[in-house]
């Protein structure tokens, strides 16, 4: 579903230049659930970013679908996003004037897709919010915000969804409910999920972990168990 | 160091009210190291702001010192905040404009007070950010933001620290890292830390545990163990 061939990102220049990704290569199928681990400043948001088209790579490319991203015009990659990829992002990018209703029916209102109604539903009630979807952002708790981030992502069913450390603000208990209803996208609606976590025990709901230190890919489990 | 007495905190009226805290006493000791947990929406944060004079309660008391908050104006309730309280917010509220340095260094710059250097320099290897400290919070991965953040409260020296989920966004190794630091400056320095977590293994590093449940305090673990 998304793909890295040789993506370097090179921050910088001189001897303040930092490496985030180096000569990363990965391949992300459709259908699985991957989980992606490594320390604070190995490289991860920045992989996602790349895949996802927020981000030009320095040299690589990434392919989503059977599309090369350097193919696109602005204005294409533009559409393809919303069309085709969810995401979740660390810092969640709610739009503070808008419910949380609104933040969750935005990327289809812009990618001018429907959403299922059924699904929305059952997506609202995964990430316990049914009570707090008339209010704005900032009258929401930060594990609130995030999940709202959740909803948002997974409630069009695009075909990839990327989750930056998408349960970090919530307790063990609504964490493990948002990743089982995840696994539960993936299986029922094969649904392709690469998320970034520092919580092993997040990690263990995926089908596989990928480790990056330094901007590589040093390490890969499949079927892991906390 | 911190005290709530009968402290109720409701957003909203009518049927869309929220009891964010329902009637909280609460003391925390000088010198002490104690972690709240509890459920996304349970009032954690909310308690915390209020402690730290930057919410208003509903009803109820807060003490910060001998001083009770309400005896203050705008300009002595800023006074003292700046003088006495750190804050590490669960979304870091880095200011973007600045570097990693002038934002460690803003809150003793407005509250008037000098920074011990050889302790700044222990707090900046502790957080691991020695190469990233004159970059600004766009070019620092979402972790390192939390980091800067982490050091911005502890650089100072206040009186009472009040960490939000401080290290939510970080790798196992680099949040215990920081968790033994702060435990470092409550031995030392007789730091008072008030810490949000979601991780148990987190709150095992505090010498007390409050757990809070729907706006109250519903347990307590002294001299907790992961
Ligand atoms: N300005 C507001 N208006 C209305 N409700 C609010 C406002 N701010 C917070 N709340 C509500 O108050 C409750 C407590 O919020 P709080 O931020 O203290 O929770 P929390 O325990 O910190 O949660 P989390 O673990 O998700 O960060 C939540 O239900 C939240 O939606
Ligand atoms: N705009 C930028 N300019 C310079 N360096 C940057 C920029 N953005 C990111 N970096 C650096 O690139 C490296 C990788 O950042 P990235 O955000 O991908 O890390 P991460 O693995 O997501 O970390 P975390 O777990 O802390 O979120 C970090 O060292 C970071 O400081
Ligand atoms: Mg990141
Ligand atoms: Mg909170």
């Amino acid at each position: 579903a998304a793909r890295a061939i040789n993506a370097t990102k090179i921050y910088g220049s001189g001897d303040t230049q930092v490496k985030a990704l180096d000569n990363v290569s990965v391949d992300f199928e459709r259908g699985k659930f991957t989980a992606v681990m490594g320390p604070s400043g190995s490289g991860k948001s920045t992989l996602m970013h790349a895949l996802a088209g927020l981000d030009q790579l320095t040299s690589g490319q990434i392919m989503i679908g059977d599309t090369d991203l350097s193919d696109l015009n602005e204005k294409q990659l533009t559409l393809l996003r919303r069309k085709q990829v969810g995401f979740i992002f660390q810092a969640f990018n709610l739009l503070p004037t808008l419910t949380a209703n609104e933040n969750v029916d935005l990327p289809a209102k812009l990618g001018k897709t429907d959403i299922d109604e059924q699904w929305r539903q059952r997506v609202i009630t995964a990430v316990g919010l049914a009570d707090r979807m008339t209010h704005k952002p900032g009258e929401l708790s930060g594990g609130q915000q995030q999940r709202v981030a959740v909803a948002r992502a997974l409630a069009s069913q695009p075909d990839i969804i990327f989750a930056d450390e998408p349960t970090g603000n919530l307790d063990s208990v609504t964490g493990s409910e948002i990743l089982e209803f995840m696994q539960t996208a993936v299986k029922e609606l094969n649904q392709t999920i690469v998320m970034v976590t520092h919580d092993a025990v997040g990690a263990s709901y995926a089908d596989e972990v990928l480790f990056l230190a330094d901007g590589r890919i040093v390490d890969k489990i499949v079927n892991p168990t906390a």
